[in-house]
């Protein structure tokens, strides 16, 4: 099982809806200061860890929304897929290929926003999401994402911080 | 409870070890506990010793020998319950070129049994990895992603000179 | 306590301004209080705009944007109260080649009427300093200091290829 | 004024006596992971900044010296001095030459160590380092000197606590 590809739209700074493609292995990415590399991480984050906006440099969940740059209108809604290649069936679908999709949009209610989940383009839920992830051993939580700042983070906690990572473990 | 966390514990230790021992090309380092008898109670002290030197104080080491110190005990969490998927954001922002090139290393070796994505803008890590994908902005504000980006492009980049290992 | 506080805020903040477009050739950036009426019982807060984007909060920013205002924050204190001495250890750190050639650039200009030491394992950075100190350890786990070291010979920096800009 | 040379005997990983010039202008300083870099900035805060051991990375002021490295005996004192070139008299010295020594030895007292200052070689006092540094406005407490970590503790750090850097200014 690998991740296949990431599909992007009116995620953060991916006004366009952008397609990366990946293949096994090691896949290094790389830019300028500001061009988007650690939004690609929360892009991932945002469909694999629903449970956390803090994850994802985010006060609320419309941040996550292309904001509109320098002069366009800014976007209602932000959707991102993550296709994985399941031929393995560790994602415990009977399919080669599946695609989780989250879209998150604008809306008048108390929230400010409404959260769609999407399996295969079939209609979903975030407790779907979990099991079926949970089943594959992908998990937002752990140290399998090494976010930016997390070096330091670890550097900088008190002893007993450091304890509690491996609490969560057990 | 207490068994548990200490299997997890005596596991992570025995990866931390072996990974700092390799990260560092010749140091040695472990994980202490502040109380044995009850872990629950106290802290975790990581101990480090650079190759060629003595065993000092966490923070007493360089900006550098701290962070691959981090990284060795990232890593070894990760072997502890291994995933078919890593992402790694500028885990090489602190380090020399030889310590970059050892992570990269790593990294390479450990990618035969997982997917990794690293971000970084070092060439000696780009130069390690399978595939490259470049991210850019132009003047509008909004990302695009360049495949096959050409390093030499790059030079707005830290990376080691082209012609250095 | 007040007044002086008051003035102390708006000569850092106009510092603050000029440096950040500087330093982010074209952005802009301002220092708010939150609490106006009673600047004391409240925060600072630090807004900043990178060039062709949108202004978001401090902490939706790149790593290299907040380390870029949060410098920019830095040259603005100091040049509150200038000093005949400066150090800077590795604040080029987290930044691109591009924008640390800019800090280089900037600091270059203020060591005219000051003296500037800056730590640093970036080619772009040491390139533009008048005068390279290295400093090396041999296996005996002691420092020594190398005059004139060849920057060629610190290919385990990072560095901007000696070819490149 | 400017800095003219510093030198540093068994401070930190500096064993050997170690004399370092420096010019007027722009100077960087650069070399591997962990070779003594920031050592070199410990030691000028070491003389100029007297009153806080936790500027320089040390638990306790014997940290400081020189502890064997591989296979060598731990000295019992270090010594740092920072020689100053004082023409535009901005030190309150009456010299053109202005050299600050501070030495820790060891030592069997409560404290476990004796600290001396010297101005010029001849005893002097913290009192009047503190006095002779206000003149030349050079502080170890202000953001003249920039430690490696300052950049991300700055970002991290609460709008309260950017505040609080404002009231110290004051
Ligand atoms: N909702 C949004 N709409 C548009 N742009 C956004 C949005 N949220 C964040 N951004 C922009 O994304 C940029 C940050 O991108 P990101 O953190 O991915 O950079 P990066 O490539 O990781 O850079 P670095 O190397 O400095 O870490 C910021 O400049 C910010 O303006
Ligand atoms: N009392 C001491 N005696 C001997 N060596 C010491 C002492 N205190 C610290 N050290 C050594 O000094 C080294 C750290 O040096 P320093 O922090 O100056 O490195 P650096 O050149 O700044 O590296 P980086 O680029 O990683 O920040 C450590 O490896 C540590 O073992
Ligand atoms: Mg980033
Ligand atoms: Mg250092």
């Amino acid at each position: 099982m690998y991740l296949k590809e990431i599909e992007l739209e009116n995620f953060k700074s991916f006004a366009r809806k952008t397609r990366i493609p990946l293949l096994h292995g090691y896949t290094s990415v790389t830019g300028p200061n500001g061009a988007g590399k650690s939004n690609v991480t929360d892009a991932i984050l945002f469909v694999l860890g629903p449970k956390s906006s803090r994850v994802i440099r985010a006060g609320k969940l419309t941040d996550l929304i292309f904001n509109g740059g320098k002069d366009k209108k800014p976007a209602t809604e932000c959707k991102v897929s993550l296709i994985f290649s399941n031929e393995d069936r560790l994602i415990p679908i009977d399919s080669n290929i599946v695609k989780l999709t989250r879209v998150v949009r604008v809306s008048e209610s108390a929230d400010g926003y409404y959260s769609y989940f999407y399996v295969n383009d079939r209609k979903s839920s975030l407790g779907e999401f979990d099991s079926l992830l949970a089943n594959a051993r992908i998990s937002a939580d752990g140290y399998n994402f090494v976010q930016q700042g997390d070096i330091t983070r670890i550097v900088e906690m008190s002893n007993l911080e450091r304890r509690r990572i491996l609490d969560d473990i057990a | 409870k207490k068994v548990g966390f200490l299997k997890i514990f005596g596991g992570i230790n025995e990866n931390f070890k072996k990974t700092f021992a390799e990260l560092s090309a010749g140091g040695d380092a472990e994980l202490l506990l502040e109380n044995e008898e009850d872990p629950l109670s106290g802290g975790l002290i990581i101990k480090a010793r650079p190759k060629d030197k003595k065993v000092v104080r966490m923070h007493a080491l360089s900006g550098g020998e701290k962070s691959l110190t981090a990284l060795s005990f990232i890593f070894a969490i990760q072997a502890h319950e291994p995933s078919p998927f890593y992402l790694l954001d500028e885990v090489d922002m602190f380090l020399d070129g030889i310590n970059a090139e050892n992570v990269a290393k790593a990294v390479k070796r450990s990618s035969k049994n997982a997917q990794f994505i690293q971000i970084s803008l070092r060439k000696v890590t780009l130069k390690e990895s399978d595939h490259i994908i470049g991210v850019t902005m132009q003047r509008d504000g909004m990302s695009e992603v360049v495949f096959k980006p050409n390093i030499g492009d790059m030079a707005d980049n830290p990376a080691e000179p082209a012609d250095q290992p």
